[in-house]
Protein backbone atom coordinates (compact mmCIF):
# COMPACT_ATOMS: atom_id res chain seq x y z
CA UNK A 1 0.00 0.00 0.00
CA UNK A 2 2.77 2.53 -1.49
CA UNK A 3 5.48 4.34 0.16
CA UNK A 4 5.36 5.41 3.74
CA UNK A 5 6.75 9.21 3.63
CA UNK A 6 8.65 10.68 7.08
CA UNK A 7 7.32 13.52 8.69
CA UNK A 8 10.49 15.53 7.73
CA UNK A 9 9.11 15.74 4.17
CA UNK A 10 6.34 17.69 5.10
CA UNK A 11 7.70 19.72 8.24
CA UNK A 12 10.89 21.51 8.27
CA UNK A 13 12.85 21.17 12.18
CA UNK A 14 14.04 24.02 13.93
CA UNK B 1 13.15 25.16 40.57
CA UNK B 2 10.24 23.26 39.09
CA UNK B 3 7.08 21.67 40.77
CA UNK B 4 3.93 20.33 39.39
CA UNK B 5 1.46 18.52 41.54
CA UNK B 6 -1.11 16.83 39.81
CA UNK B 7 -4.31 15.53 42.18
CA UNK B 8 -5.56 12.87 39.55
CA UNK B 9 -2.20 11.06 39.49
CA UNK B 10 -3.92 8.16 36.91
CA UNK B 11 -3.80 10.70 33.80
CA UNK B 12 -0.09 11.13 34.29
CA UNK B 13 0.14 7.49 34.28
CA UNK B 14 -2.29 7.05 31.33
CA UNK B 15 -0.27 9.98 29.32
CA UNK B 16 2.79 7.65 29.77
CA UNK B 17 1.59 4.44 28.39
CA UNK B 18 -0.16 6.21 25.26
CA UNK B 19 3.46 7.45 24.34
CA UNK B 20 6.13 5.01 25.71
CA UNK B 21 5.52 2.14 22.99
CA UNK B 22 6.18 5.08 20.24
CA UNK B 23 9.13 6.88 21.77
CA UNK B 24 12.04 6.11 23.66
CA UNK B 25 13.50 8.82 24.85
CA UNK B 26 12.06 12.64 24.73
CA UNK B 27 12.41 15.89 26.24
CA UNK B 28 9.84 17.39 28.29
CA UNK B 29 9.82 21.15 28.33
CA UNK B 30 8.91 23.02 31.63
CA UNK B 31 7.93 26.27 31.04
CA UNK B 32 5.36 28.29 33.04
CA UNK B 33 2.51 27.62 30.33
CA UNK B 34 2.71 24.23 31.27
CA UNK B 35 4.31 20.69 31.01
CA UNK B 36 5.12 19.78 27.19
CA UNK B 37 6.84 17.08 25.00
CA UNK B 38 7.40 16.57 21.41
CA UNK B 39 9.26 13.86 20.02
CA UNK B 40 9.44 11.32 17.21
CA UNK B 41 9.62 7.77 16.67
CA UNK B 42 12.96 6.12 15.91
CA UNK B 43 11.57 5.89 12.39
CA UNK B 44 10.51 9.59 11.94
CA UNK B 45 6.87 8.30 10.75
CA UNK B 46 4.72 9.19 13.40
CA UNK B 47 5.36 12.01 16.24
CA UNK B 48 3.88 12.72 19.78
CA UNK B 49 3.12 16.00 20.77
CA UNK B 50 1.69 16.23 24.61
CA UNK B 51 0.54 19.65 26.22
CA UNK B 52 -0.17 19.19 30.06
CA UNK B 53 -1.40 23.10 30.63
CA UNK B 54 0.18 25.10 34.05
CA UNK B 55 -3.53 25.65 34.95
CA UNK B 56 -4.32 22.44 34.96
CA UNK B 57 -2.27 21.18 37.81
CA UNK B 58 -3.02 21.54 41.16
CA UNK B 59 0.01 23.24 42.18
CA UNK B 60 2.24 24.80 39.08
CA UNK B 61 5.60 26.57 39.27
CA UNK B 62 8.21 27.02 37.16
CA UNK B 63 10.72 29.59 37.86
CA UNK B 64 12.68 29.27 34.59
CA UNK B 65 12.60 27.01 31.37
CA UNK B 66 13.84 23.64 32.19
CA UNK B 67 14.49 20.57 29.77
CA UNK B 68 14.12 17.17 31.22
CA UNK B 69 15.15 13.87 28.95
CA UNK B 70 13.81 11.54 30.11
CA UNK B 71 13.59 7.55 28.95
CA UNK B 72 10.17 7.19 28.73
CA UNK B 73 10.14 3.59 29.97
CA UNK B 74 11.71 4.41 33.10
CA UNK B 75 9.38 7.34 33.64
CA UNK B 76 6.43 4.42 33.05
CA UNK B 77 8.15 1.92 35.38
CA UNK B 78 8.41 4.53 38.35
CA UNK B 79 4.43 5.95 37.76
CA UNK B 80 3.52 2.50 37.77
CA UNK B 81 4.61 2.34 41.30
CA UNK B 82 1.87 5.19 42.33
CA UNK B 83 -1.68 3.99 42.78
CA UNK B 84 -4.11 5.36 40.47
CA UNK B 85 -5.88 7.86 42.71
CA UNK B 86 -2.75 8.85 43.83
CA UNK B 87 -1.74 12.13 44.08
CA UNK B 88 1.91 12.79 41.92
CA UNK B 89 4.48 15.76 42.04
CA UNK B 90 7.70 16.59 39.76
CA UNK B 91 9.88 18.21 40.76
CA UNK B 92 13.62 19.25 39.64
CA UNK B 93 15.87 21.62 40.13
CA UNK B 94 17.12 23.94 37.49
CA UNK B 95 20.59 23.02 37.25
CA UNK B 96 19.60 19.46 38.71
CA UNK B 97 20.36 15.94 36.92
CA UNK B 98 17.53 14.22 38.78
CA UNK B 99 13.17 14.52 38.49
CA UNK B 100 11.58 13.25 41.64
CA UNK B 101 8.38 11.58 41.66
CA UNK B 102 6.61 11.66 44.64
CA UNK B 103 3.40 10.03 45.14
CA UNK B 104 0.51 10.96 48.11
CA UNK B 105 -2.28 8.45 48.97
CA UNK B 106 -5.90 9.71 49.42
CA UNK B 107 -5.34 9.82 53.16
CA UNK B 108 -1.99 10.86 52.94
CA UNK B 109 -1.07 8.02 55.19
CA UNK B 110 1.35 6.88 52.57
CA UNK B 111 4.27 9.25 51.12
CA UNK B 112 6.41 7.83 48.50
CA UNK B 113 9.37 9.57 46.54
CA UNK B 114 11.27 8.11 43.56
CA UNK B 115 14.37 10.01 41.92
CA UNK B 116 15.20 9.60 38.43
CA UNK B 117 18.38 10.58 36.38
CA UNK B 118 17.82 12.21 34.05
CA UNK B 119 19.66 12.24 30.67
CA UNK B 120 20.56 14.62 27.91
CA UNK B 121 18.91 13.85 24.83
CA UNK B 122 19.79 15.44 21.06
CA UNK B 123 16.53 15.65 19.70
CA UNK B 124 15.04 17.29 16.57
CA UNK B 125 12.11 19.47 16.77
CA UNK B 126 10.03 19.70 14.18
CA UNK B 127 7.58 23.29 13.62
CA UNK B 128 4.31 22.29 12.97
CA UNK B 129 2.45 25.11 11.33
CA UNK B 130 -1.03 26.03 12.11
CA UNK B 131 -3.54 24.33 9.35
CA UNK B 132 -7.01 24.46 8.25
CA UNK B 133 -7.47 20.59 7.25
CA UNK B 134 -10.09 19.78 4.76
CA UNK B 135 -11.33 17.36 7.14
CA UNK B 136 -11.69 16.50 10.81
CA UNK B 137 -13.87 13.74 11.85
CA UNK B 138 -14.87 13.72 15.70
CA UNK B 139 -15.67 10.04 16.96
CA UNK B 140 -16.31 8.00 19.90
CA UNK B 141 -12.20 6.75 20.73
CA UNK B 142 -13.15 3.23 21.44
CA UNK B 143 -14.73 2.58 18.57
CA UNK B 144 -11.64 3.86 16.45
CA UNK B 145 -9.70 1.63 18.39
CA UNK B 146 -12.14 -0.80 17.51
CA UNK B 147 -11.43 -0.14 13.99
CA UNK B 148 -8.07 0.32 13.89
CA UNK B 149 -7.76 -3.41 15.64
CA UNK B 150 -9.62 -5.39 13.88
CA UNK B 151 -8.48 -3.79 10.63
CA UNK B 152 -4.81 -4.86 11.16
CA UNK B 153 -6.39 -8.35 11.60
CA UNK B 154 -6.84 -8.19 7.62
CA UNK B 155 -4.16 -5.71 5.92
CA UNK B 156 -1.46 -3.83 7.80
CA UNK B 157 -2.49 0.12 6.28
CA UNK B 158 -5.57 1.49 6.16
CA UNK B 159 -7.62 3.55 4.22
CA UNK B 160 -10.01 6.77 5.39
CA UNK B 161 -11.86 8.11 2.92
CA UNK B 162 -13.59 11.45 4.78
CA UNK B 163 -17.21 12.48 2.74
CA UNK B 164 -19.45 14.73 4.03
CA UNK B 165 -21.75 12.18 5.24
CA UNK B 166 -19.65 9.32 6.05
CA UNK B 167 -16.20 8.17 7.15
CA UNK B 168 -14.93 4.67 5.71
CA UNK B 169 -12.01 3.01 6.63
CA UNK B 170 -10.92 0.37 4.08
CA UNK B 171 -8.09 -2.47 4.31
CA UNK B 172 -7.25 -5.69 2.04
CA UNK B 173 -4.37 -8.20 3.18
CA UNK B 174 -3.73 -11.63 1.89
CA UNK B 175 -7.06 -13.56 3.03
CA UNK B 176 -9.47 -10.60 1.51
CA UNK B 177 -10.57 -6.76 2.00
CA UNK B 178 -12.67 -4.81 4.39
CA UNK B 179 -14.52 -2.08 4.75
CA UNK B 180 -16.37 0.06 7.87
CA UNK B 181 -18.39 2.88 7.47
CA UNK B 182 -19.37 5.27 10.09
CA UNK B 183 -22.53 7.58 8.71
CA UNK B 184 -22.38 11.38 10.37
CA UNK B 185 -24.98 10.88 13.37
CA UNK B 186 -27.12 13.50 12.68
CA UNK B 187 -26.32 17.39 13.97
CA UNK B 188 -26.70 17.66 17.58
CA UNK B 189 -26.21 14.10 18.92
CA UNK B 190 -22.49 15.14 20.07
CA UNK B 191 -23.50 16.90 22.74
CA UNK B 192 -20.54 19.84 23.35
CA UNK B 193 -19.56 23.35 24.33
CA UNK B 194 -16.34 24.74 23.00
CA UNK B 195 -14.81 27.11 25.01
CA UNK B 196 -12.10 28.90 23.42
CA UNK B 197 -9.16 29.48 26.13
CA UNK B 198 -6.59 31.86 25.45
CA UNK B 199 -3.76 29.94 24.42
CA UNK B 200 -3.33 27.17 22.36
CA UNK B 201 -6.73 25.07 21.18
CA UNK B 202 -9.93 24.86 22.77
CA UNK B 203 -11.12 23.15 25.51
CA UNK B 204 -14.45 20.95 24.60
CA UNK B 205 -16.90 19.17 27.57
CA UNK B 206 -18.11 16.31 26.06
CA UNK B 207 -21.51 14.74 27.49
CA UNK B 208 -22.04 11.13 27.76
CA UNK B 209 -24.26 10.18 24.14
CA UNK B 210 -26.72 7.16 25.05
CA UNK B 211 -25.99 5.14 21.91
CA UNK B 212 -24.35 4.92 18.38
CA UNK B 213 -21.10 6.08 16.82
CA UNK B 214 -21.53 9.94 17.78
CA UNK B 215 -19.84 10.76 14.09
CA UNK B 216 -19.23 14.09 13.72
CA UNK B 217 -17.46 15.53 10.35
CA UNK B 218 -16.44 18.52 9.40
CA UNK B 219 -15.73 18.85 5.70
CA UNK B 220 -14.05 21.24 3.09
CA UNK B 221 -13.32 18.97 0.78
CA UNK B 222 -13.62 14.98 0.87
CA UNK B 223 -10.16 13.58 1.87
CA UNK B 224 -8.71 9.61 0.88
CA UNK B 225 -5.46 8.92 2.66
CA UNK B 226 -3.62 5.76 3.87
CA UNK B 227 -1.66 5.24 6.94
CA UNK B 228 0.05 2.34 8.54
CA UNK B 229 -2.22 0.55 10.86
CA UNK B 230 0.36 -0.49 13.10
CA UNK B 231 0.94 3.36 14.35
CA UNK B 232 -2.88 3.93 14.92
CA UNK B 233 -2.80 1.25 16.81
CA UNK B 234 -0.17 2.23 19.35
CA UNK B 235 -1.84 6.17 19.45
CA UNK B 236 -5.07 4.03 20.38
CA UNK B 237 -3.11 3.35 23.18
CA UNK B 238 -4.26 6.72 24.51
CA UNK B 239 -8.40 5.93 24.15
CA UNK B 240 -8.92 5.55 27.72
CA UNK B 241 -7.61 9.46 28.67
CA UNK B 242 -10.65 10.49 26.29
CA UNK B 243 -14.01 9.42 25.51
CA UNK B 244 -13.93 11.02 22.14
CA UNK B 245 -11.47 11.51 19.15
CA UNK B 246 -10.25 13.93 16.63
CA UNK B 247 -8.96 13.04 13.18
CA UNK B 248 -8.05 15.38 11.05
CA UNK B 249 -6.82 14.80 7.39
CA UNK B 250 -5.84 17.33 4.58
CA UNK B 251 -4.51 15.63 0.93
CA UNK B 252 -1.09 14.72 1.00
CA UNK B 253 -0.83 15.56 5.11
CA UNK B 254 0.23 13.56 8.03
CA UNK B 255 -2.99 13.13 10.17
CA UNK B 256 -3.37 14.19 13.46
CA UNK B 257 -5.04 12.13 16.25
CA UNK B 258 -6.02 14.03 19.10
CA UNK B 259 -7.17 12.90 22.68
CA UNK B 260 -7.99 16.06 24.87
CA UNK B 261 -6.75 15.79 28.10
CA UNK B 262 -9.44 17.09 30.46
CA UNK B 263 -9.10 20.42 31.92
CA UNK B 264 -5.26 19.98 31.37
CA UNK B 265 -4.35 19.81 27.32
CA UNK B 266 -3.87 16.90 25.14
CA UNK B 267 -2.08 14.66 23.34
CA UNK B 268 -1.84 14.77 19.44
CA UNK B 269 -0.22 11.97 17.41
CA UNK B 270 0.97 12.97 13.84
CA UNK B 271 1.17 10.25 11.32
CA UNK B 272 2.62 10.85 7.76
CA UNK B 273 0.84 8.97 4.67
CA UNK B 274 1.77 6.30 2.32
CA UNK B 275 1.86 7.65 -0.95
CA UNK B 276 1.12 5.81 -4.00
CA UNK B 277 4.13 6.09 -6.51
Amino acid sequence: GGRQKTLKSFFSTT
Amino acid sequence: MFEARILQGSILKKVLESIKDLVTDANFECTANGFALQAMDSSHVSLVALMLRSTGFDHYRCDRDVTMGMNLLNMSKMLKCADNDDTITMKADDAGDVVTFMFENPKADKISDFQMKLMDIDTEHLGIPDTEYEATVKMSSNEFQRICRDLSSIGDTVTIAVTKDSVKFTTSGDIGEANITCRRTSDGDMKEEKVKTEEDGEKVHNTKSSEGQNVDIDLQEPVTLTFALRYLNSFCKATSLCENVRLQLSKELPVVVQYLIEDMGYVRFYLAPKIEE
